[in-house]
């Protein structure tokens, strides 16, 4: 081997440039039809299907959710106390994290790694910029623009569909079904569907689903309580949930209702919405302002960066749509091979409206970090239980309209803490 | 982990950023 290695000589001949040119019609074709292959179901639904190269079907054949939980376990024991400034300044170096504008510094009350991953900043640490959307979080920008035909550009050539993203329907859809799920006895509306967007003149109902009750048949009403009852907001949508009822998560308020009200009108002049008992069903009416675009933007967290997300504007958070799902790890090496990762993987879409009109923000869970918290959603449970049971494109959904009843939502101010991403 | 925002906004809304750069909480994404 090595005397063939060393002595046989290297002889080139020349390639037609016909076979070059075929080749190259071929693995472009190829690139094409991969790119745009899009499988349905009878119904003409998108299914979405780990599609990619074969260390990520590899990937995917691993238990993701049940090494994120154990990763996320191992992390929350209890360091000594000894070993925590050094074990955290490592931990710094290797990942680039600011110590100095942590808070507190002492690295000694940070009982693990998971609370040390999930600290603090000080305050002002982060200045918020005179813009009408500032970033959420810290990290690297992966990609932005403007959707075209319903879809979001994941990489260069490789697009998800925002209906998936979002689990919204578009006209010209058919209905989205409600799934009653017998083990559960929960209601979760599947919304995989995938039509070309019709220019900007959906209505926002047909974008948020709001129609989604009536036109399935299905009733889930809103769980609705007053100022008396609250307190009981959780329990009540834990018990709402398991019969079938959307949930309203919103944390209750413990202020009289005239101080309520008079701070929800202050929120609204500050967010750049009327202010108005009828915004329950706003959604029923208002439409794209002519003249209006959809945009995206993508941030990636890397590791060492805060795992705190912010409010980017001043907007008002109407529902959220928890979309149990796998966790691959979200970094750009993943991005770039795993087509629909941002569909595929277990997110929280909060969905709602700024003064532009529409505007949704969703964290996306990934390997290291499948728990995403929301402080304002009591009901919300991010990684647990099985993926079992929960098919990729259906949602369980929860609704704020206690924290706000004039603005039928939690309303928040641009760069206002939101919640975070916690490790495991 | 990742975050996607997903907004309508005027078609003169710009964005301040590009693909790949670092960001930080707060930090000017877009104006219109």
């Amino acid at each position: 081997l090595v005397d063939a290695w060393q002595n046989t000589p290297t002889k080139w001949y020349p390639l037609p440039i016909a076979a070059g040119a075929l080749l190259l019609v071929v693995l472009q074709y190829r690139k094409k039809s991969i790119a745009r292959e899009v499988v349905v179901n009878e119904d003409g639904q998108e299914i979405i299907r780990l599609k990619g190269p074969w260390h990520v079907h590899v990937i995917g054949a691993l238990p993701l959710r049940n090494l994120s939980r154990v990763w996320g376990y191992l992390n929350s024991l209890e360091l000594p106390v000894w070993l925590r400034p050094v074990g955290f300044r490592v931990y710094a170096r290797i990942f680039g994290c600011d110590l100095e504008e942590i808070d507190p510094q002492d690295l000694t009350q940070y009982a693990s790694l998971g609370e040390f991953f999930y600290r603090k900043l000080k305050d002002g640490a982060r200045p918020i910029a005179d813009a009408v959307l500032v970033s959420p979080a810290d990290g690297r920008v992966l990609h932005f623009g403007v959707i075209k035909n319903g879809r979001i550009e994941q990489v260069k050539g490789s697009t998800y569909s925002l209906d998936a993203l979002l689990g919204v329907a578009r006209p010209g859809s058919p209905a989205p079904a409600a799934v009653e799920f017998p083990n559960q006895k929960m209601a979760e509306v599947n919304h995989r569907h995938f039509a070309e967007i019709n220019g900007i003149e959906y209505s926002l109902q047909d974008l948020l689903g709001t129609s989604t009750p009536s036109s399935s048949g299905t009733s889930t009403p809103t769980v609705e309580t007053s100022s008396s009852d609250r307190d009981g907001a959780a329990q009540t949508g834990a018990s709402a949930k398991k019969h079938g009822e959307r949930v309203d998560a919103s944390v209750p308020r413990d202020q009289s209702t005239t101080e309520a009200v008079a701070q929800d009108v202050s929120m609204a002049t500050e967010v750049g919405l009327r202010p108005t008992a009828a915004r329950r069903d706003s959604f029923t009416s208002v439409r794209t302002k002519p003249g209006n675009e959809t945009f995206f933007v993508v941030i990636y967290l890397a590791p060492g960066d805060y795992h705190r997300f912010h409010s980017p504007a001043a907007w008002v958070v109407e529902r959220r749509r928890h979309f149990v799902g796998d966790l691959f790890s979200v970094s750009p090496w993943m991005a770039k091979r795993l087509e629909n990762l941002f569909v595929l993987n277990e997110r929280v879409a909060l969905l709602g409206r700024w003064k532009h009109g529409f505007f949704s923000m969703v964290p996306v869970g990934a390997t290291n970090v499948g728990s995403i918290k929301v402080n304002f959603d009591q009901a919300l449970r991010t990684n647990v239980g099985s993926r079992r049971g929960h098919p990729v494109g259906t949602f369980t959904e929860a609704v704020y309209s206690a924290a706000s009843p004039i603005l039928n939502g939690q309303p928040l101010i641009k760069g206002e803490e939101m919640g975070g991403f916690c490790l495991g | 982990s990742t975050v996607v925002l997903v907004f309508e906004a005027p078609h003169n809304f710009d964005f301040f950023v590009s693909s790949g750069q670092k960001v930080k909480v707060g930090q000017k994404l877009g104006d219109v």
